[in-house]
């Protein structure tokens, strides 16, 4: 369901060029509980901003459901987006001004898919599934660390997407409230064979994986280097 | 060094009174090497804020560096800031135009007193202990998420507070990069006797510490109910 080929992203910084992401190859079938591990700066926010379509390779193919995101139009780019992918930032990217139960029936609100009652119904059920049913009216600025990532966990969850792409959605949780998303997670991936694609330091994560790529200055490890990433 | 007596803390939320710190009474000595534990939304960001002041007390006195912070005028609690404290935010809140470096070199332009070359010596000193050495020119966008929170540490330290207050300074690192971060501040702690107040999820951290202080909606959990936070 996610095909990268050769691909490439090297930031201009000033005169100098920064490869955050070099010749990396990776395909992930649907339905994995994939994770991609490595040491802080080593390319993971990149890779899912770039398959995550939120940035665009410098040289490459990056292929999300069948589609080549380098071809598509804007408009195409944003369907793709916002129907098929429900991605967790690192920095959770939540709308201040707006309350957490309106941060989650956001993206519900932008595909107009769902009459008002069941969109009421989806997102009550993800915050409480999240262990925030009681704070719905706090705004990010009113809510702990943790509680902020939740409704971004929740944000994307709620659209019921093919593809979640979660950028170290646990760092901000204790092991117990962590433990309990991965397993939301888990349930989703085994329910509705929603495709999982993590980047994380937690263990507890890499554990509930089926697949772990490991990255290291922005190139793929060899698998059969066994420990070394 | 910091004492905090009978210390309650509860937010207005439209018509709900939401308590997240309800009669706290903990004292850290010089020198202390010590945790906050504690799940999501339990109150530590909260009451690493008090203590910090930079939000007061519903109730109770927090008393820092031998000062009660509810009685000072708000240019002296300017200085006890300043001066005194090096604060590490869960959300690093770093300043967007400025580069790493700049902004590493921020509290110390504000306190002017050291001169230049000692200010950059400082300023370089710190962010290779971090290991952002190469990275000094980035600006916080152009900088992982692991990167912008050592970033945050960097800055926190840069000052050589008497007190650093680190709210989960090793959430976004991998546990190699982790263990540097919390090597620098132990080797802080012995050769300066700096007093590090950590709140955590991280086991490393907490292994790391003397002294655990549990956390449990908004109350401290007794010491002698063992496992029990
Ligand atoms: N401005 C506010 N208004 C209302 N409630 C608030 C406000 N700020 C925080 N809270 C609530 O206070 C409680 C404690 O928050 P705090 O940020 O101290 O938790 P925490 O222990 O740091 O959590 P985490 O581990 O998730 O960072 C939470 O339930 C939160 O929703
Ligand atoms: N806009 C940019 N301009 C220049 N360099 C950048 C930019 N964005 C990221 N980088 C660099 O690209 C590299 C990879 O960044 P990335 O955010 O993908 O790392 P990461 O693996 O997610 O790290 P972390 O675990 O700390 O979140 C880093 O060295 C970073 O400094
Ligand atoms: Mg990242
Ligand atoms: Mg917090």
């Amino acid at each position: 369901i996610v095909d990268l080929v050769d691909v490439y992203k090297i930031y201009q910084l000033g005169n100098t060029e920064v490869p955050a992401v070099q010749g990396v190859s990776i395909r992930i079938n649907r339905g994995e509980f994939a994770t991609i591990a490595g040491p802080s700066g080593s390319g993971k926010t990149t890779l899912l901003n770039l398959i995550g379509c939120v940035d665009t390779a410098t040289r490459g193919d990056v292929i999300v459901a069948g589609q080549n995101t380098g071809r598509l139009k804007e408009k195409d780019l944003t369907r793709l987006r916002l129907f098929k992918i429900g991605f967790i930032f690192q920095s959770f990217n939540l709308v201040s001004v707006l309350t957490a139960y309106q941060n989650v029936e956001f993206p519900l609100l932008l595909q107009k898919s769902v009459g008002k009652a069941e969109r009421d119904r989806r997102v009550r059920e993800v915050l409480e599934a999240v262990g925030l049913g009681t704070h719905g009216k706090h705004r990010p600025n009113e809510l702990s660390g943790g509680q902020r990532q939740r409704v971004a966990v929740a944000r994307a969850l709620v659209t019921k997407p093919e593809i979640v792409l979660a950028d170290e959605p646990t760092a901000n949780l204790d092991s117990v409230t962590g433990s309990q998303i991965i397993d939301l997670m888990k349930e989703l991936n085994h329910r509705d064979g929603t495709t999982f694609i993590f980047s994380t330091h937690d263990a507890k994560v890499m554990e509930a994986a089926d697949r772990i790529v490991r990255l290291k200055d922005g190139r793929v490890q060899d698998a059969s280097a066994g420990h070394a990433g």
